[in-house]
């Protein structure tokens, strides 16, 4: 599950740094 | 390397560091290595004097990152007329700490038998960069968010011609460590940290986006003045 959480946080990151 | 070998860090070719004129005819040229978690000072020594050298010594002065000779220098038969040796220098992190400017700037004394002399070099970081600078991505994530966004640098990486896997794999032969990759709207997104000998955490973002040679290099660092040298260093990597 933290594994999961992980992959979708960096996931967000990604998205949110190409459209702030 | 050869087939099948990691390409291993980039040493940048030797430059003349001390030129014979300005040396009683001792010329010194070098370039700084890391190889296996050793660092080393890559010298070649040639005598342009008329007269043999002998009792050759080197010591630094204090400098940002603590360098210093891990060891005396090794010249152990006299330097004839014509002749050049070439020395490698195994250096440490323990020495005496002066913030130098530029940061990467070493001031070196180089003594033989017939005087003192007194050089400045400049190192690229990636000599400082650990093997073991994989950031936990949990720690990742928080770190990034932690730093503050005043403390984010950005560069560009022009004429790079490398896909997002080539590069990563690329850099972690120099120690810069790809964490997770991510692909948004055709681009790719590696994020990557680098762990300085001094304890010093760089976190990167690097966006590559196909067909397109220029990268986007993000830096957040606590310690930003490191940035630019962080970015020198992607450069030198990707680009030999």
């Amino acid at each position: 599950e933290l594994e999961d959480g992980l992959d979708e946080a960096f996931s967000r990151l990604a998205k949110s740094r190409t459209n702030p | 390397g050869s087939v099948g070998m990691p390409a291993g860090a980039y040493v940048p070719p030797k430059s003349v560091w001390l030129p014979a004129m300005k040396a009683k005819g001792l010329e010194i040229s070098g370039t700084f290595a890391r190889r296996s978690g050793v660092i080393q000072m890559e010298l070649s020594l040639t005598n342009k004097a008329m007269s043999v050298m002998t009792d050759f010594a080197i010591q630094f002065n204090r400098n940002s990152f603590g360098l210093a000779p891990a060891g005396p220098l090794q010249v152990l038969t006299p330097l004839s007329p014509n002749q050049t040796i070439e020395v490698s220098l195994p250096l440490s992190t323990s020495g005496p700490v002066m913030k130098m400017e530029p940061l990467n700037n070493l001031q070196v004394a180089v003594k033989n038998n017939i005087d003192v002399f007194y050089f400045s070099c400049q190192y690229p970081i990636s000599l400082l960069f650990v093997e073991d600078g994989k950031m936990e991505r949990q720690v990742f994530l928080a770190t990034w968010k932690d730093i503050p966004n005043d403390n984010e640098a950005q560069f560009v990486i022009k004429d790079c011609h490398l896909n997002s896997d080539a590069a990563s794999s690329k850099l972690q032969g120099s120690n810069i460590f790809t964490i997770a990759k991510r692909t948004v709207d055709n681009q790719d997104m590696l994020y990557q940290s680098i762990k300085l000998t001094n304890g010093i955490w760089v976190l990167t973002e690097l966006r590559v986006q196909g067909g397109n040679p220029s990268y986007t290099l993000s830096v957040k660092c606590r310690a930003s003045e490191v940035s630019q040298f962080v970015y020198q260093c992607y450069e030198l990597v990707l680009k030999n």
